[in-house]
């Protein structure tokens, strides 16, 4: 299961 | 963090400071797209509106860096456009930006992860920076020629996100995560620099000017 989290790079 | 992240910022950031060096020592941006440099602002104000929105102390250095991104570029746009105007070669910077940024705000509205507002605006920054070295490469093939430390620039622009891409593949891999969005996006930007970046390893490393075939 691949999990987009919030946007965390710059 | 990884260390390709981690190079892939710092060469972020060198590029930037190689930029600001150039215009400030030679006093001129002779050979910089001014188009280019008011795309990658616009890029990192949508990109970090959160700054403004809940303005949270700076007790991150990811703070601190999108602090640096923003006023850098908004700096480097105020010597390009008003301290040194005069030596802005707008007739060679024609790049018709319109073309990138609409585009850019349309398929964001089409293709994103979820339709809110600084959701749309996220995915606008990603798509715009992207293409948003295009008007400085057109700059460089109308004018047949490039200044080694503007070479040094775009191979820092460049070498930027390419390093992130390999981020993005050993995030894949240990951290089974993967942002779609970004990947192609970053892909796409990295895959426009390939012909700059063999004419930077063959001609300017080895101490000669970039000069386009005309």
């Amino acid at each position: 299961q691949f999990t987009i989290k919030d946007h965390d790079e710059l | 963090m990884n260390i390709f992240r981690l190079f892939g910022d710092l060469s972020h950031l060198a590029a930037i400071a190689i930029l600001l060096l150039k215009i400030w020592k030679t006093r001129s941006c002779a050979g910089v797209s001014g188009k280019t440099q008011l795309l990658f602002a616009v890029c990192f104000i949508t990109r970090y509106i959160d700054l403004f929105l809940h303005f949270v102390s700076l007790y991150n250095t990811e703070k601190v860096m999108k602090l640096i991104y923003i006023s850098a570029s908004v700096f480097t746009c105020y010597l390009i456009f008003f301290k040194f105007k005069a030596t802005y070669d707008g007739n060679h910077d024609s790049m018709r930006a319109e073309f990138l940024i609409v585009p850019a705000a349309g398929l964001a509205c089409l293709i994103n992860t979820k339709f809110d507002a600084i959701e749309i605006l996220w995915t606008f920054s990603i798509y715009l920076e992207a293409v948003a070295i295009l008007p400085q490469l057109f700059l460089i093939s109308k004018t047949g020629e490039a200044e080694t430390i503007t070479s040094h620039y775009l191979f820092a622009q460049g070498s930027y996100r390419a390093l992130y891409i390999l981020n993005w593949i050993y995030r894949y891999h240990y951290e089974s995560h993967v942002d779609t969005i970004a990947i192609v996006a970053g892909v796409v930007q990295t895959i426009l620099y390939c012909d700059f970046f063999y004419l930077y390893i063959t001609k300017v490393v080895k101490g000669q000017k970039i000069v386009l075939p005309a």
